[in-house]
């Protein structure tokens, strides 16, 4: 059975792709066969593992052009990507009026399912077609949550969202967790945030915190996950613990 | 002549809101009447300055629904508000096939423009419709960067970009500049992404830095912009500077 989670929040830079790589990555090193999806016009999921955004891709997968061989090696071992770029962008126009068009993604991705243990879908910062597309697909929705006040005021708006599409497009749904992400235990404001967060949705909450870390931002430049660039830094070992949370709730 | 500036960067979370919340309130504390445009469905540049996103606002003033009662007064003097919201995530699909659809802000802020000194847009993460309209619009782009890998990824397309905008949508935009965001000058990471892009584009940085500091996210929590929340401190100094050679630069 594999195991589906999307890295959703519209908000943008609050650590989408750096937990969907880094995760990935991890949970491969244990012998697990993870396919990354990268569903963002942005492409940075692709370079964060040293995959190609030029080559054909996702948006290659979605209009039917392609199976397989949209499926690149990256960087690391047993871990596996289909690479985003700007082409992704002009579907949000090209499907707009088409019927089902939140199920290309779907439709198409379903073949490749049984090659891989998991898959994870990083999303673009918006809640458009794309977005819809990954959450009409998924089983989890992994929350990252940046410590801050404008990330936390687009949270309910996430719960909301998921809350809709369990009702309508896609019934197993559900919240795998909301991850703390760049925190720091000396911030007021990060504290106050995770408090308040804490208080609301308290189970769906991660233990692990991803601290701030600067090596977690200087892997992307190298085209390698935290595990490869750095596995002993802080940011490596929080994202290891984090990963083994997930592994958890997955099963 | 009415200064038009829009805060563009599809990168998530580089500081486009807090830019454009924190430069117009210094600018409106000099006397200027500024008009702050929320073009991003989060909303989180209304609740900046403590303007209310359930009212009507830039959705309604772009399907031709209201003109000066869309406009709010702000926590601040001289500083007014067109509110973002959910309703906004809409027009990316019902604005889709629409003949013009690029110029639909243009077409009806025009009749506002004359009240005002500066009207500054905050867009969404992302080179959509709602980003094409501002684009269309505007005469000056601000690129708001954070010196990361990611970031610096996504700068060549806005490049081309707002190119392609002049070429065709809007002869008149230019680029008034780079502006380095939670810049921190211990960071090795962050000095090689000001050194490469500084040697590309010389003339569009701003010298002015902003500091990655502490107040700055907390003020958003109170409504307030940081001139108003704490101008003492290095966040406030910093936009004050780079207010001041904005001021130059959109003589
Ligand atoms: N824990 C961390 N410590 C330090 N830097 C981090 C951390 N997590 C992410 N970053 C950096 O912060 C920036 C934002 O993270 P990232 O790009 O992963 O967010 P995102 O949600 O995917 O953004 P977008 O909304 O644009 O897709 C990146 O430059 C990344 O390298
Ligand atoms: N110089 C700074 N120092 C510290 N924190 C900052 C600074 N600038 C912005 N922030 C914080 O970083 C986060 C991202 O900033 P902001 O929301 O303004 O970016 P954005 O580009 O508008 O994001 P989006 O792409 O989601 O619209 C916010 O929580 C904000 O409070
Ligand atoms: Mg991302
Ligand atoms: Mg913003």
């Amino acid at each position: 059975q594999t195991q589906k989670i999307i890295f959703l929040n519209q908000k943008g830079g609050v650590g989408k792709t750096t937990t969907a790589a880094n995760l990935g990555s991890i949970i491969a090193s244990m012998g697990h066969k993870v396919l990354l999806v990268d569903l963002d016009s942005q492409g940075n999921l692709s370079s964060a593992v040293s995959a190609d955004s030029m080559l054909p891709g996702t948006y290659e997968l979605m209009i039917g052009r392609g199976k397989r061989e949209l499926v690149q090696n990256t960087s690391v071992n047993n871990l596996y990507c289909i690479s985003g770029g700007i082409n992704l962008a002009g579907l949000n126009v090209e499907l707009a009026d088409e019927e089902g068009r939140n199920f290309f993604f779907k439709n198409t991705i379903s073949s490749l399912e049984a090659d891989f243990d998991f898959i994870f879908v990083d999303c673009p910062p918006d809640l458009g077609i794309l977005t819809m597309n990954a959450l009409a697909w998924t089983k989890y929705v992994f929350i990252p949550m940046q410590c801050e006040y404008f990330a936390m005021e687009g949270l309910n708006l996430i719960m909301r969202t998921v809350a809709n599409v369990k009702k309508s497009l896609n019934t197993e749904i559900e919240i795998i967790g909301i991850g703390f992400m760049m925190y720091s235990k000396r911030s007021n404001l990060n504290n106050e945030v995770v408090e308040d967060i804490s208080k609301y949705f308290d189970k769906l909450v991660f233990k692990t915190k991803i601290p701030r870390n600067v090596r977690l931002s200087e892997a992307p430049s190298h085209g390698l996950p935290i595990n490869v660039y750095d596995n002993s830094c802080s940011g490596g070992k929080a994202y290891r613990q984090l990963a083994m949370e997930v592994l958890e709730r997955a099963k």
